[in-house]
């Protein structure tokens, strides 16, 4: 739940 | 990291470069908006606050610092540097951007995908950097003599959100669970807001002639 959203883009 | 995405990212280091090109060497940032670079400060400054929390590669962040350092170095020297302050177009740009600032900050507090701190910023630098070139581009209607540069410039930004887009379209259909609505949605919005710069930059192109807009 806390883990942080993947943004791998820019 | 696909093509798509590795070309929409080198085009928009190239716009970026093509703009620091013009102010640092030509020392001159006629026909550039203050306030859209404001903006794009602020989107970078926002979004980019996870370097400190999360890694995904070194190109990923060497990238983030070099919008971060760009996007500021520009604005400080539009204001601050002599010659180049002259030669910035104040009476013409005039979009009162800090109205979009709100609006964006208030949708991300309603519409995001997690609500913590960061997420909020993230969406929030989406929606702002959809509407960030606004002030450029009705700047760019008021200028008589819209140089090459410039052109390029604009050009090239709307060309790296147009293979973002590609970029997602391939990886929606190789990446599974790739689905990302708000991303998606306000990078069309970002996008579409170029096509009629487009068109006119395609004619003027095509006929050889000087771009102009319509006022």
């Amino acid at each position: 739940q806390d883990k942080p959203q993947n943004h791998d883009e820019l | 990291m696909n093509i798509f995405r590795l070309a929409g990212d080198m085009t928009h280091l190239a716009s970026v470069l093509v703009l620091l090109l013009k102010i640092h060497t030509i020392k001159s940032c006629a026909g550039v908006s203050l306030k859209t670079q404001e903006l794009y400060a602020i989107v970078f400054a926002t979004r980019y606050l996870d370097i400190f929390t999360s890694f995904y590669s070194i190109y990923n962040t060497l990238m983030k610092l070099v919008f971060l350092g760009s996007s500021f170095s520009i604005v400080l020297y539009m204001k601050y540097h002599k010659t180049v302050h002259r030669s910035y177009d104040r009476e013409q740009d005039t979009f009162r951007h800090w109205f979009l600032v709100l609006p964006c900050l208030l949708l991300a507090l309603l519409i995001h995908e997690k609500f913590t701190f960061l997420e909020v910023l993230w969406t929030f630098s989406l929606y702002l950097e959809a509407v960030a070139i606004l002030p450029q581009l009705v700047l760019l209607q008021r200028t008589r003599n819209i140089d090459n540069l410039t052109g390029q410039y604009v050009f090239l930004l709307g060309g790296y959100r147009g293979l973002y887009i590609l970029n997602w379209i391939y990886r929606y259909f190789t990446e599974p669970h790739f689905v990302h609505w708000i991303t998606w949605i306000s990078g069309l919005v970002q996008t579409l807001l170029y096509a009629d710069f487009f068109f006119y930059y395609s004619q003027s192109w095509k006929n050889n002639k000087k771009l102009q807009l319509p006022a």
